[in-house]
């Protein structure tokens, strides 16, 4: 699949608002951790951005994943 | 998988 230039033209932040609503999806919030942030990653996204919409989009499941700088 | 790639796709796309 070509990559979409399209996506270039897209503001971050709602870049980001797009990936907390997919997140919030009943079905992508009960899938693994990795397979969100590799999906995001492709999307364009970068690390900070995929952390913050993982805490836009809730709570970590369990605390004690939540690793990294606070 | 791939099936769930094609979902996320689709999902992320929506959402846009």
């Amino acid at each position: 699949t070509s990559p979409l230039d399209m996506e270039h033209a897209i503001p971050r932040e709602q870049l980001i608002s797009t990936a907390v609503k997919f997140l919030q999806n009943p079905r992508v919030h009960q899938s693994p951790l990795a397979t969100k942030k590799l999906f995001l990653k492709k999307k364009g996204l970068t690390d900070e951005e995929i952390e913050l919409a993982l805490q836009q989009s809730g709570p970590a499941p369990d605390e004690s994943q939540s690793s990294g700088p606070s | 998988f791939a099936s769930q790639e094609k979902f996320f796709q689709e999902l992320f796309d929506s959402e846009l």
